[in-house]
């Protein structure tokens, strides 16, 4: 294996593959923007719907996004996170590498920072994001990523309260053990990070 | 989520993210993409890796930090994939994540835990008009 240029692409993304290693062999060569060309594909198609707007809705039916850019040559970062309301992500990342001295841009502020750049601001849900949460709270909000709370996040959904702490105390070791058990939230290719 | 390495011919590594996470989280909560040394990270003097899965148990190891620091001391890009993953498997029996690795020239490999396969795609200059391959690798 081994070959320059070079783009090496988590999952089955061809498209977002070939756009960033035709923007550096064709384009502009500079590797951000390949990178963002490329990252962007997958926030237009909403690749596996992982990426972009309209997927893996919050408990609010919200669609919220992150990404990051990295240079590994200045070490120079631009990131966001939580960012709400605006669908190119990885071209707000790119502006807060190259127009801010900060590393990471999260949520409302993110928003508003990504608007004062010149992104539109617009709803991320779609039908899809708004369907695949009417699911979850027919099914009393299961699964979740609540513990140590009342009522029982195992069985409904909340508005919740936090259990006093000697309630905590009283966790078995095995419980504690199931701590580590993430395999309720069905986490794969269509439901990750 | 997308998770890129790009490494040009004169060697410029660069690397990045972008996802809308996990389903039904938290309103506020964050995963790993975004955070470096998690989601992804780049040193033009050995490489870069990028990870994805289950970001909540992921960016507690710094995987993509691990993996690169284990190819500055000389692990091949599929043994540091091995061991940051490994890592987190130690914790997290359960988790379910993978990362793919690239020295900065251009010798790549994967590593996963959690899933039957993981499944990257590499486009580079072995292969005449940089055709794009979807690669597995078993977990």
């Amino acid at each position: 294996s081994g070959g320059l240029p070079l783009v090496a692409t988590t999952w089955g993304f061809t498209n977002a593959t070939l756009r960033a290693y035709q923007s550096l062999t064709v384009g502009a060569f500079d590797p951000i923007e390949a990178l963002v060309e490329g990252c962007s594909v997958c926030e237009r198609e909403q690749c596996d719907g992982t990426v972009g707007f309209g997927g893996s809705p919050d408990e609010n039916g919200e669609t919220t996004l992150d990404a990051m850019l990295m240079d590994g040559k200045t070490m120079d970062i631009g990131a966001v996170a939580a960012l709400r309301d605006v669908k190119h992500a990885a071209e707000v990342a790119k502006h807060v590498l190259r127009n801010t001295k900060h590393t990471l841009l999260v949520g409302s502020q993110a928003t508003e920072f990504a608007v004062m750049m010149g992104f539109k601001k617009e709803s991320l849900q779609t039908e899809a994001s708004k369907s695949m949460w009417s699911a979850w709270q027919n099914n009393h909000c299961q699964p979740n990523f609540w513990k140590n709370v009342i009522p029982s996040p195992s069985m409904s959904c909340g508005p919740y309260e936090p259990v006093s702490a000697n309630a905590i105390h009283r966790t078995t070791p095995s419980s504690a053990e199931n701590l580590s058990d993430r395999s309720a939230y069905d986490f794969g290719q269509y439901n990750h990070d | 989520t997308i998770s890129m390495i790009v490494i040009n011919e004169d060697k410029h590594v660069v690397a990045g993210t972008s996802t809308n996470g996990a389903r039904h989280k938290i309103p506020g909560r964050v995963g790993d993409s975004p955070i470096p040394g998690a989601g992804a990270y780049a040193d033009a003097e050995v490489g870069a890796a990028v990870a994805t899965g289950d970001g909540d148990v992921m960016m507690r190891f710094l995987p993509s930090l691990l993996a690169v620091e284990a190819m500055r001391s000389g692990l091949s890009p599929a043994e540091a994939g091995q061991q940051a993953i490994g890592r987190i498997a130690k914790y997290y029996p359960s988790f379910v994540g993978g990362i793919v690795v690239v020295t900065k020239d251009g010798q790549y490999g994967a590593a996963c835990h959690g899933m039957e396969e993981f499944p990257y795609s590499v486009a580079d200059g072995t292969v005449a008009d940089g055709d794009v391959r979807v690669l597995t690798v078993k977990c």
